[in-house]
């Protein structure tokens, strides 16, 4: 999967991929102050594709806010929410709201579910569905986090670790190995890293194409500007 | 405040009483529920950041609740339901830059009214020549009885009084009355219902905005104006008339990468205003750093008016690029310093300056903060001031705050708003005219203890020097002071003795003036220096100072970062009643503050970005390739 982290106020955005094995959870936010937490499985394809290179996806989500209670399942299938025991499933082939006191959910059928965590965090996952025949894709999600504002300041994870801002400064523009994306120099977290310049995708608004949003791609799965390693976030299990 | 038809807002008053630049304010606000059901009411109060909360009550249905101030970690343990559920700090949120809002709400019952009375304290601070009263009035509806009113008593004698206020119209404006005699003056501004409509027949007021008391005492040569009251002094120091000293100040200028765009044309544009008003027997010099450091001459230069023009033309081309490199930006200023001191390029008697202008994180070299830091104080070694002004949200502003202080300068942080240049040149206004250095105010140790801090790396033109202390006992016939300094040509050296000074005779018809504010003037200001010194002290020092300042401000009742005040409210119906936390915030939550705000985010969006414009906040996404 790719990780966009947009910085509007720098008019610019930092991207990396994640690439694990397929079966992996990975943690994408983690606020113990809050209680809200991010968990999500990657698969791969359903075979080896010609060129050789497997892509692999998000399919499922966990998400928990222990303060309010809430647990919601997300999967390229269907949507559970568990809320004081009571669990209410909903299927993607559905647009549906659902208003409670903690949690408003609402789902536009097989495209987009929208929910807003009260007092906490906003998000929207994707979903996006592949020909059921597609010889080697197949349907996955992907996860946009709309307003955090309210997150504490100790949030982490793979994504969360950004979501109060990061300082970096991007020097030696020169060229790389393509020549519409040039390579730099990045000072972030301490460290020099080698980026180049590219572009990734936010589907929001054209699930099928996306649009295209200019980064600084950070190579080997985000090395020196997430903290730690890639597999310092790996979870055993989604809750 | 409150939108509802049926709730009448009866009351708003403002009452500042100043006595000796101690500025006491309770803001009292009646309103009324005239429904037959219950109503939620608010009370939202702007507060200027450098005041402390020392009392907050509610009055519903004959029931005074009151807020009581406690050991911030201990009330957070006591009040853990307030605090798991998000509420901490609640009750006061940073508003702007100069100011901090409380706010809290309160269902009332039919027919039935609430009180709520505010009280803050501060010590107004001189600045380029004057005291500043700021009172922020944003009632929401029309007020039957509306009135702010300020009383200033100062004995030294009252130099000049203005008031002027954001909203006041050709209509408004006959009905601030101002009344001043030689040591009081009196403003007040009360505006009847009607006064404060928009329009006739309309429900929109006025009354929306800042009301600004600006005045300033008279002076005296020598030692300045010391007044005894109820076992407790305090020494206001700022002789006028004396020279200036000169000075040589070198600006570094980050020109880093994160510093494109507005911070950057913000800093030239802060230069070009800055460079013209340095006198001529100053010396300066440019130096502007990203990874690389690059002066614009190897010495400092005289301020001649050739030497100021060709500085600025060099300042325009000052482009952003690259990294961070403070640690090597500023030994090399340093050393710029030493060398032409060494070599006798500068005049004797002149003071040696730094001005950083930054917005951020070191990344480049020296990385470390607490190396940059000793690096940099061990280079000064204690023979310059360093002024550092951050820029942006993100500024670790406590890295500058603490290097700043460690080299007898202080640090301000700079919004990036449309007026940063002019903050910056209200900055350097405030800092460019040194006339006195290393200033000791000497008193005797058998007589006075708990003294707050009485050495000054500087005195410069328009501030004023404060020092306050606990008499030890009523003897007073040897209470001699001394203030000893280093001016332009000489010395500066004055004694003389203190006098009591007898608030009855000199405001026989006040039958009441807080009678014991000089003993709270010497509390606030001791509980200020203790807790710079529990963030730039020495270790050892950290922790005896903060643990003073916690006493001290449960003592005297202070909400300050250290103690919570814990507001009990009622709920309606069998609920039981619930407790709120009223925090002072630090500057880094007010930073944190700034940068969760979803609107600062907004503004900083850039137009050219399509779908931006539409996004209030970033967006992090993870998604298939």
């Amino acid at each position: 999967p790719h990780f966009v982290i947009e910085l509007p106020e720098r008019n610019d955005s930092l991207c990396f991929n994640i690439n694990n094995a397929p079966g992996t959870i990975l943690n994408l936010v983690r606020d113990p102050e809050t209680g809200v937490f991010v968990n999500g499985q990657i698969i791969g394809d359903k075979k080896i594709p010609p060129n050789g290179k497997m892509n692999t996806y998000f399919w499922r989500f966990g998400i928990i806010h222990q303060t309010l209670g809430v647990r919601l399942q997300v999967t390229t299938q269907y949507i559970s929410i568990l809320q004081d025991g009571k669990e209410v499933k909903l299927l993607w082939a559905d647009t549906a709201s659902l208003k409670g006191p903690n949690v408003d959910i609402h789902v536009t059928k097989d495209r987009s579910l929208t929910v807003t965590l009260k007092g906490s965090v906003k998000f929207v996952i994707l979903l996006h569905k592949v020909w059921k025949n597609h010889p080697y894709h197949r349907d996955y999600l992907g996860f946009y986090t709309l307003d955090t504002h309210l997150l504490s300041p100790s949030v982490h994870g793979l994504l969360g670790q950004f979501y109060h801002g990061i300082e970096y400064e991007v020097t030696g523009l020169r060229p790389g190995e393509s020549p519409e994306k040039p390579d730099a120099t990045m000072f972030a977290k301490g460290q020099e890293l080698n980026v180049t310049r590219g572009w990734q995708r936010d589907f929001r608004r054209d699930i099928k194409n996306g649009e295209n949003v200019p980064c600084w791609f950070i190579h080997n799965n985000g090395s020196g500007l997430i903290d730690g390693v890639e597999t310092d976030y790996i979870v055993s299990g989604l809750f | 405040s409150t939108n509802e038809a049926t709730v009448e807002v009866h009351s708003v008053t403002v009452d500042c009483t100043v006595t000796s630049r101690f500025a006491h304010t309770v803001m009292t606000s009646v309103a009324l529920n005239k429904a037959n059901t219950s109503k939620e009411i608010f009370f939202e109060v702007e507060l200027p950041k450098s005041a402390f909360i020392t009392n907050f009550s509610m009055e519903i249905e004959e029931k005074v609740y009151v807020g009581v101030v406690k050991e911030k970690e201990k009330a957070k343990k006591q009040y853990q339901k307030a605090v798991s559920s998000g509420q901490t700090a609640g009750l006061v949120k940073a508003s702007g830059r100069k100011m901090e809002k409380f706010s809290v709400s309160v269902s009332i019952a039919a027919e039935s009214n609430v009180t709520f009375v505010l009280t803050y304290e501060e010590l107004l601070q001189r600045k380029l020549g004057q005291y500043e009263i700021l009172i922020r009035v944003k009632p929401k509806s029309l007020v039957q009885q509306f009135q702010i009113l300020t009383n200033i008593y100062e004995p030294q004698g009252l130099s000049y009084v203005d008031a002027h206020a954001t909203f006041l119209s050709n209509e408004l404006l006959p009905l601030v009355e101002k009344t001043v005699s030689d040591k009081k003056a009196q403003i007040s501004f009360s505006p009847t219902l009607e006064q404060q409509r928009k329009c006739p027949g309309c429900d929109g007021t006025l009354i929306d905005g800042d009301f600004i008391v600006k005045y300033d005492v008279n002076r005296q040569q020598g030692l300045g104006e010391i007044q005894i009251v109820n076992g407790h002094f305090v020494h206001f120091f700022a002789p006028p008339d004396l020279p200036r000293v000169p000075k040589n100040v070198v600006f570094v200028i980050d020109r880093s990468g994160s510093m494109y765009g507005r911070k950057m044309a913000q800093t030239r544009e802060a230069l070009l205003k800055i460079l013209p008003d340095l006198h001529e027997e100053d010396y300066f010099a440019l130096i502007q750093f990203d990874t690389s450091i690059l002066s614009w001459k190897d010495s400092l230069t005289k301020a001649t008016k050739e030497n100021v023009a060709a500085a600025m033309n060099y300042v325009k081309t000052i482009v952003d690029n690259g990294g961070t490199d403070i640690n090597a930006a500023m030994l090399q200023a340093i050393n710029m310093l030493v060398k032409d001191r060494q070599g006798n390029l500068l005049p004797e008697r002149s003071i040696d300056m730094i001005i950083l202008l930054t917005d951020g994180m070191p990344n480049s070299g020296v990385s470390d903060i607490s190396t940059i830091q000793e690096n940099v104080r061990s280079a000064t070694g204690g023979n310059m001031s360093l002024f550092c002004l951050g820029f942006g949200n993100d500024v670790d502003y406590n890295f500058l705050d603490v290097m700043s202080k460690q080299n007898k300068g202080l640090a301000r942080r700079i919004f990036e708003a449309s007026d940063a240049a002019l903050q910056l040149q209200g900055f350097y206004d405030e800092v460019s005219s040194p006339l006195l250095l290393e200033i000791d105010l000497q008193y005797p140790d058998n007589a006075v203890d708990y003294v707050t801090t009485s050495h000054f790396p500087q005195l410069f033109n328009g501030s004023e020097i404060v020092v306050a202390g606990r008499l030890m006992d009523n003897d007073l016939d040897n209470f001699l002071v001394e203030v000893v300094g280093q001016g332009f040509e000489e010395k500066f050296n004055v004694q003389g003795q203190a006098t009591v000074v007898d608030w009855n005779v000199m405001y026989p018809d006040e039958s009441y003036i807080f009678g014991d504010f000089t003993e709270r003037l010497w509390a606030y200001l001791t509980i200020q220096q203790l807790l710079q010194k529990s963030e730039s002290g020495a270790s050892d020092e950290k922790a005896n100072a903060t643990a003073k300042a916690l006493e001290m401000s449960l003592q005297y009742s202070f909400v300050t970062p250290l103690t919570s005040m814990v507001v009990t409210k009622p709920e309606e119906g069998d609920e039981p009643d619930s407790s709120f936390i009223a925090d002072k915030l630090t500057e880094e939550q007010r930073q944190q503050a700034e940068r969760g705000r979803p609107m600062a985010f907004a503004q900083a969006v850039p137009a050219s970005r399509s779908y931006a414009q539409a996004l209030p906040s970033p967006v992090y996404l993870v998604d298939g390739d």
